[in-house]
């Protein structure tokens, strides 16, 4: 462990009580795409397996439990509480085109042809591109609430973080791992467009909106 | 020995 992958970590964790919270708090789900968030599910229950058969340590035991059981809570706010104001019209991307090409992928490059390691490959790869729902309603609807926001920022934090992680672990431990820093580099770079906005527009008080 | 093999990430 290293203080880029606990802050990544940590940025990560946050940006879910964000989410949590400007549900609760807007009493709505409004701009948040869904499938994104199912998407999500799907990562950490496909990645998270190991559960069962690999102890890491009590942090990653325990944030493990965290990832699965809030990205579940979320989805089950979404389709309970806060249906009537989540709005499938513009949550419109196709996420076959994601869950296909992933599958695919995982089945070429993984590091051992097992159902398990073929399962992480996927997790890693889908994660990569879970947020495209999420930036494409953002694009749809051109702008987006503060706190929504605040939460695809934590998240972008998050992966930019795990880079100088790898780097680090590179040089320390010679630990190389090319499943997860290609797909992790991609992730990253979904994020730049978003970034730009945030950083000229949020941070300087003002709405998030994109130019027309 | 192969470290890639480790998944200690989240």
């Amino acid at each position: 462990m290293n203080l880029f992958r606990f802050l990544g970590d940590t940025a990560h964790l946050a940006s879910i009580l964000v989410l949590i919270h400007k549900m609760h708090t807007t009493k709505s789900c409004r701009g948040i795409s869904f499938k994104t968030q199912a998407l999500y599910v799907a990562v950490f229950v496909t990645r998270y397996l190991d559960l069962f058969y690999r102890w890491v340590s009590l942090y990653n035991f325990f944030m493990k439990l965290f990832f699965i059981g809030s990205s579940c809570y979320i989805l089950f706010l979404m389709k309970t509480k806060f249906r009537p104001t989540q709005d499938p019209a513009i949550d419109t991307f196709r996420i076959e085109y994601l869950l296909g090409p992933c599958t695919v992928i995982a089945l070429i490059f993984n590091y051992k042809f097992s159902p398990t390691e073929i399962l992480w490959s996927f997790s890693i790869f889908l994660e990569s591109v879970a947020i495209l729902p999420q930036l494409f309603l953002l694009q749809r609807t051109g702008e987006a609430e503060t706190i929504t926001t605040h939460y695809l920022a934590a998240l972008g934090i998050y992966r930019a973080l795990y880079i100088p992680n790898w780097i680090y672990r590179y040089f320390t431990e010679g630990v190389v791992d090319p499943i997860a820093i290609t797909a992790g580099l991609v992730q990253t770079g979904l994020y730049i467009d978003f970034f730009y906005v945030y950083v000229t527009k949020v941070l300087q008080g003002q709405k998030f909106e994109l130019p027309a | 020995s192969d470290h890639s093999h480790k998944h200690d990430e989240l």
